[in-house]
């Protein structure tokens, strides 16, 4: 499903190059269950958001269902984001001045094809809130929120448009155990139970060890990629 | 040196009042080292706010160093703020045009009285941006860094008017590990050898288990405080 070959992403900083991927390679399957952890700075997120096509490698190639990703146009790669991919940001992105079921909806609302009636998406996306535990806040913006709850608005979010590949970037960091436990029980359920293919960041090696694979990074390399614990 | 009386923090949303404190006392002593444990949802930031002079309670009363913090005035309070406490939000709130070094220098540049001049606080704010790690990230916007990095900016600038007393609403919660234990350290320092308060939101065992007390709410309410596991 996923084919990275030899991606670079790098930023020029007044003379300074910082190397977020520093030649990275990878193939990910449909239905995989896979953690990325790496310390803080190690290009987590920068993966991410080339695999979610929210970013392009500054060299090396994507490929996503055998498709070269640099050949869309920007009207292929929104709608391969809003039908394909649902994302979990590790700053939320929630929109301020909408209610969590206005932005958990979202998703459904920017669909062409086979878009559902204003009922039939608030139905949906009162659903996903419930999903996470939070539907009696359907109504509440995310300044009346916690920040938990708002990290599960935009779990809900993610999931509502039931996308093939779940990107979550560290997806329980602001969630006691508890909560966090059940959000993880859900998402590892998804490639099992849907055959959906799952991705999770996360520092939290309890969460890496409920997944199939981990990739390790570090300053923009992969140097560990383990399935339960076999290189 | 803090004292809550009964305090209470509702919200009315159309109807249904939100009762995020619902009527909590306690007393926390200069130089403790406190972990506030609870769910999701359970009051925590409300908690954190309503200490660093951020919000006020709708009833009760919170005395700060025997002084009702009700009775002072904006310019008090903000005097208070800026020279007593030292805030990490959980999210963050760094001004995003802003270059790491300029926000941690935010706090020393708000200063009426003792105030350093712009050498002394271009050099207070790159000590405290190596002290957790970000030397050469000084010149970078909170956009051009990661989530973690981010997180350690907002430490910094509270770290840096070397306040008396430490509010860190989810410190490490995107952080690896090992960057964790590092801010850990940091903070866990202060009271040991500095004297200062310092309380700590996490939902993280490892973390409370750092500290010499843990407070637990659930829905608003203590419902456990602890001195190294003895109620
Ligand atoms: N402005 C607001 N209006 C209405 N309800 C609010 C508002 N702010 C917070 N709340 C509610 O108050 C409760 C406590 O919120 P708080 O942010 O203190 O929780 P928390 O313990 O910090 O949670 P988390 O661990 O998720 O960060 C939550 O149920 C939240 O929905
Ligand atoms: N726009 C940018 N300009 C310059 N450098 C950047 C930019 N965005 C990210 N970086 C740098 O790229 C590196 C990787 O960032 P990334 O956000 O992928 O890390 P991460 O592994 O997600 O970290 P964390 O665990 O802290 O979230 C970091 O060192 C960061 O400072
Ligand atoms: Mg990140
Ligand atoms: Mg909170």
């Amino acid at each position: 499903l996923i084919e990275l070959d030899d991606v670079y992403r790098t930023y020029e900083m007044g003379g300074e190059v910082v190397r977020a991927l520093d030649g990275v390679s990878l193939r990910i399957e449909a239905g995989e269950l896979v953690a990325i952890i790496g310390q803080s700075g190690s290009g987590k997120s920068t993966l991410m958001n080339v695999l979610g096509c929210l970013d392009s490698p500054t060299s090396g190639r994507y490929a996503l269902a055998g498709q070269d990703v640099s050949v869309l146009d920007d009207e292929q790669l929104a709608h391969v984001r809003n039908r394909t991919i649902g994302f979990v940001f590790q700053s939320f992105h929630l929109l301020p001045r909408q209610t969590a079921l206005e932005n958990v909806a979202l998703p459904l609302l920017y669909r062409r094809e086979g878009r559902l009636t204003p009922k039939a998406r608030e139905a949906a996306a009162q659903e996903a809130l419930g999903i996470v535990g939070l539907a009696d806040r359907a109504l509440h913006r995310p300044n009346e929120m916690s920040g938990g709850q708002r990290q599960r608005v935009a779990i809900a979010r993610a999931l509502v448009g039931k996308p093939h590949m779940i990107l979550a970037d560290e997806p329980t960091g602001n969630l006691d155990s508890k909560t966090s436990l059940e959000i993880l029980d859900l998402l590892v359920a998804l490639p099992e139970e849907q055959g959906r293919t799952v991705i999770i960041v996360t520092h939290e090696p309890e969460v890496a060890e409920r997944c199939h694979r981990t990739i390790r990074l570090l300053d923009g390399k992969v140097v560990e990629d383990t399935r339960d614990g076999t290189p």
